[in-house]
């Protein structure tokens, strides 16, 4: 895909 | 009509396990069609470099091939060139309101900083709370993050810009009436006897396998994406049987078990249009010779390549645009968050200020 994913960032830092 | 809240709760090791199977299935699917749609992609460039199916169809010489004319109507129908030209003007707002949130979100944590630092000028170590730029390092780091990907955006939509600049005009002309698309196309004199010729029908052939092969694959990038499952149950039971999870051990034979079968079906798929395009290039080689090869024939077939072309550059344009702008929008909700992290800790850090302060004036 073209654009960067933000599957990574959807996912809410549990620890923080 | 009590429903327990915590039902769904897990133990952390479970929760984090959960995430990384799921990116790992997600990156599988992602391989899986992305290796389907790059064999579409292929498949159409060859033909459209060929002049396949329009050549087979083009007998009279200056009427518009039946595949062109069904191109132009699947252009028009999806929009035209007007709805990728108002996604394309969208693009740049996107971008700034983006950038906006995000900047905003930055200057917020160095104001407080500054007024910070200031006073630990002042009252020096009797400004005993721990300095604002140790606090805010990690979300500052966030915001890197955040800058690195909306640059990686702004490349994504040059190429996109490029990509239609380059295709716009054919577009444009594709999504002309019937009379005038046939008015654009150079005519030359009819291909002589070619009709019963029997590569023609081996090629008309070949190319109804390519169809059926597309067809399959749409098929199967939907069963690919319906497959659904929870791994909760099983790496429960590892943490309580082992006392820890071996998550990679147990998402790979579950996507093993889950979609071996549909990886097979896809390199099957794949390797029969490796094959059958082949044959294509092979019986077009023959079908060329056969022939007439004059200027206007050439200067014809280059239209109608480029028209054919065109098509399947909007079809990729407007994928492009659509993802461009879930993109941007997914991003706007999750800087929102961010914002709010931001504005959150700056509102505590200035209550404390405003406390420490008033302690210091009295004693």
């Amino acid at each position: 895909s073209l654009y960067p994913s933000l599957e990574d960032l959807k996912v809410d830092k549990v620890m923080r | 009509k009590f429903s327990d809240i915590f039902e769904k709760m897990v133990p952390m090791l479970v929760q984090q396990s959960l995430s990384i199977s799921n990116s790992r299935k997600g990156e599988l699917v992602n391989r899986l069609v992305g290796s389907l749609r790059e064999a579409t992609n292929l498949c159409n460039g060859v033909l459209a470099s060929l002049n396949l199916p329009a050549a087979l169809e083009d007998l009279s010489g200056d009427s518009v091939p039946q595949s062109i004319l069904e191109k132009s109507r699947a252009v028009i129908q999806q929009g035209g060139l007007n709805s990728i030209e108002q996604l394309i003007k969208d693009l740049p707002e996107l971008l700034l309101r983006n950038r906006e949130i995000l900047d905003e979100s930055l200057k917020i944590l160095n104001d407080e900083e500054t007024t910070d630092n200031e006073l630990r000028a002042k009252f020096s170590q009797r400004w005993n709370r721990t300095p604002s730029g140790d606090l805010y390092k990690s979300l500052r780091a966030e915001g890197g993050n955040f800058r690195n990907i909306l640059d990686k955006a702004v490349n994504a939509d040059q190429v996109v810009k490029e990509r239609y600049n380059t295709h716009c005009e054919m577009i444009a002309l594709l999504c002309k009436p019937e009379d005038q698309l046939c008015a654009a196309i150079p005519s030359a004199n009819p291909a002589k006897t070619l009709q019963g010729s029997e590569v023609v029908n081996v090629l008309k052939a070949q190319l109804v396998q390519l169809d059926e092969i597309k067809r399959d694959r749409e098929v199967l990038e939907g069963e690919i994406k319906a497959v659904t499952f929870d791994m909760t149950t099983k790496f429960l039971t590892a943490l309580v049987q082992d006392g820890a999870i071996n998550e990679e051990a147990l998402s790979t034979g579950e996507l093993d078990t889950r979609y071996g079968a549909y990886t097979q079906r896809v390199q099957q798929n794949l390797r029969s249009q490796e094959e059958i395009l082949a044959q294509v290039q092979t019986s077009h080689q023959e079908f060329a010779a056969l022939k007439q090869s004059n200027a206007e024939a050439s200067h014809r077939e280059e239209v109608l390549k480029k028209l054919a072309s065109a098509h399947d550059s909007y079809i990729e344009i407007s994928s492009n645009l659509k993802e461009g702008t879930k993109f941007y929008n997914d991003l706007t909700e999750i800087l929102l968050k961010f914002q709010n992290k931001c504005s959150d800790i700056v509102f505590a850090r200035k209550t404390e200020r405003e406390e420490l302060l008033k302690d210091l004036q009295q004693s």
